[in-house]
């Protein structure tokens, strides 16, 4: 499955 | 992180140690665009909001606190601290056609309806734009200086990498994230012009001017 969202970047 | 990252995030860290290198040596703001750099102290403040909410690691958070810290200090020192060597009348550019509708587009088009994930969008829309006004002013000037080119490669070519690591991140991660890679395409477009430039002229020792 896709993982959509997960603001670990910068 | 992979290498992609990393070497995209050490790209954006030596743009902005360029910049204010350039600032600090030379005592002098001329060339650069004020409201590009306003416009990152909104990108970094709107987007490291979560610096509150969550923890990643040790390196997010510090590179969050380095870039939010530094914008601050960038646009102190063109606004106040080298003041009369900022050029405005180069940098005439009008930001508010760029944070109306990319404000307006954030509300409708993000991930979640509340107000951290509004403003994370917001941030990734704007930073896409953010260096237009810097761009125009050397289009209106007709040059950069080498140290600013060197400044803007370097800026450029962070997003560009972070291209790459969403190829990467897809394949090997399945990750996916719509909203960031479609701006980061905007972003890394805007700079082509630019690479272009930058290649044929300032790696073979040219500044770049541009025919009047």
């Amino acid at each position: 499955s896709v993982v959509c969202v997960s603001h670990d970047e910068l | 992180m992979n290498i992609f990252r990393l070497v995209g995030d050490m790209s954006h860290l030596l743009a902005i140690i360029i910049l204010l290198m350039k600032m600090w040596k030379s005592r002098s703001v001329a060339g650069i665009s004020g409201k590009s750099q306003i416009l990152f102290a909104i990108v970094f403040t709107t987007r490291y909001l979560d610096l509150f909410t969550s923890f990643v690691s040790i390196y997010n958070t510090s590179m969050k606190v380095f870039f939010i810290g530094t914008s601050y200090v960038t646009v102190y020192f063109i606004y106040q601290h080298f003041k009369p060597t900022y050029d405005s009348n180069h940098d005439t550019f009008r930001v508010e056609f760029l944070i109306v509708p990319v404000g307006g587009l954030a509300f409708l088009v993000n991930h979640e309806f509340s107000l951290l994930e509004i403003l994370w969008t917001f941030s990734i829309y704007l930073e896409s734009v953010a260096i237009l006004p810097q761009l125009f002013m050397v289009s209106k000037t007709g040059e950069a200086e080498s140290i600013t080119s060197h400044y803007l490669f370097a800026l450029g070519s962070y997003r560009a990498l972070y291209l790459l690591n969403w190829i990467y991140r897809y394949y090997f991660e399945g990750f996916f994230d719509l909203i960031a890679v479609v701006a980061g395409c905007v972003q890394t477009i805007l700079y082509c012009d630019f690479f272009y430039l930058y290649i044929t002229k300032v790696l073979k020792g040219k500044k770049i001017s541009l025919p009047a």
